[in-house]
């Protein structure tokens, strides 16, 4: 197993937020 | 004499004439009028009072009063200015596509570095920006030519003795040979990264436009790796997401304000999903609700996004476990999610009460939840869902519950792993 693409979030709007310290997570079909 | 200008202080415009005090109107007179203009007389508002001055208490007053008209106009300007600030945060957004067709199973995207496009392997696990860069001394085999920074005229070497060369260090723990230069300083950067796999990138670091998607960005420091080993496939180099200072979000702060996103396509279909830089809120359009939670913040491991792991459900069953509450890392570059031990037992023993009469099969590697689906061309499997702090939940996609070790269905497996120990 090696760097492979991470198939858990697939479908999932994964938004990153380093200012406002956050993560957000929202279902989208891609 | 002819650098200075001479001040007569017995004529300075504070002293009272005789003729201002004596006037009996401080309404302005028109002086005339031409054919396109009118000229209006003017008049200083203390010195027409016609009343007896205190000059020493107006002075104080018009000073106060100055003091406040400057801190008003700094606040219009400051005010100003963060409008212009917030305006020039820009969004863009690229498509992001499986890597298959580059031979590797990560994601891809492509974006313009000195006018020449790269295909990186998206990565939020890591922070150092990279390509394969000419002359190499052992690259690997990618699709399409190297990067070559002779015939760039915006590439520029990042020098040893520069602090960028020394916040490579935190970004990838390692010092390159920086350090044994004795004071020769005028020597280029070399950086060295090691993934968790195994693969490694070394070479030297520089700086060069990139442009992703329609935003243009001069000066982004990345890896002119001339040696490069591992599981990169046929791509160009890999894009860094992390959060030390070298990486593409911590450079573009003041573009992208340190937001990004991406949804990651069904890798079966060739469809395209996005990466998407700033905050567009129109990106989500075709999203549900957003629901957030913390990044939890660790001085030890400023490079990583973690998150606060508050529980997990299985096909609708919601698990108990003490280990709940703890730091977990979120990475797009790893497939096998690993949860402490006490989790990891909850996760399996539900997952097979409800994932029941399949025939299974011997473990492989870190996965031990595996069954043999030879004969099933459907299968019923039970919902997975992961809950942050904030109760943000992330529902595990149908195809990134098993991992398909052989390609027949006769080892397929969960694919979640268990850590060695709780505290791991």
């Amino acid at each position: 197993v090696g760097i492979i693409g991470n198939y858990q979030q697939k479908n999932q709007r994964v938004i990153y937020d380093t200012t406002q310290e956050r993560l957000g997570i929202a279902g989208e079909n891609c | 004499v002819d650098q200075k200008k001479i001040l007569s202080v017995h004529n300075n415009i504070w002293s009272p004439k005789k003729s201002y005090e004596a006037s009996s109107s401080c309404f302005s007179r028109s002086l005339g009028k031409g054919r396109d203009s009118t000229a209006l007389e003017m008049k200083h508002r203390e010195l027409c009072s016609g009343k007896t001055i205190d000059w020493g208490k107006k002075m104080r007053r018009a000073l106060l009063l100055d003091n406040i008209r400057v801190q008003s106009l700094q606040l219009r300007i400051k005010a100003m200015t963060s409008r212009t600030t917030e305006q020039s945060v820009s969004e863009t957004q690229i498509p992001l596509t499986s890597g298959i067709k580059l031979e590797t199973l990560n994601y891809i995207v492509t974006v313009e570095l000195g006018g020449k496009n790269m295909s990186l392997i998206v990565d939020t696990g890591s922070d150092l920006t990279w390509v394969q860069c000419q002359p190499c001394r052992s690259c690997y085999n990618q699709q399409g030519p190297l990067y070559d920074p002779s015939v760039s005229s915006s590439y520029k070497t990042v020098f040893c003795n520069s602090s960028t060369c020394q916040d490579l260090v935190a970004a990838t723990g390692n010092s390159g040979p920086c350090g044994g230069n004795n004071g020769v300083v005028k020597t280029s950067c070399e950086y060295v990264v090691s993934y968790g796999d195994g693969s490694y990138t070394r070479g030297d670091l520089a700086s060069e436009s990139i442009k992703l998607g329609d935003t243009k960005l001069e000066n982004l420091v990345f890896g002119c790796g001339r040696n490069n080993k591992g599981l990169f496939g046929g791509a160009s180099g890999l894009m860094g997401l992390g959060r030390s200072s070298v990486s593409l979000v911590s450079q573009t702060l003041k573009t992208f304000n340190g937001v990004f996103s991406y949804c990651l396509p069904s890798l079966e279909d060739g469809a395209s999903g996005t990466l998407s830089f700033g905050n567009d809120s129109s990106v989500y359009k075709n999203s549900t609700s957003v629901s957030y939670t913390p990044l939890v913040q660790n001085p030890q491991l400023r490079s990583f996004y973690i998150l606060n792991l508050t529980g997990a459900s299985i096909g609708g069953v919601e698990l108990k476990s003490s280990s709940f509450g703890r730091g977990i890392l979120i990475d797009s570059g790893t497939v096998i999610t690993r949860l402490p031990p006490s989790i990891y037992k909850a996760v399996k023993t539900e997952f097979l009460k409800q994932f029941s009469g399949f025939p299974s099969a011997p473990g492989y590697s870190i996965l031990d939840t595996c069954f043999n689906l030879t004969s099933y061309e459907d299968i019923s499997i039970p919902t997975i869902k992961i809950i942050f702090e904030g109760n943000a939940e992330l529902e595990i996609d149908v195809t990134g519950v098993f991992y398909f070790v052989k390609p027949d269905a006769s080892l397929v497996c969960l694919a979640f792993a268990s850590l060695s120990y709780e505290n791991e």
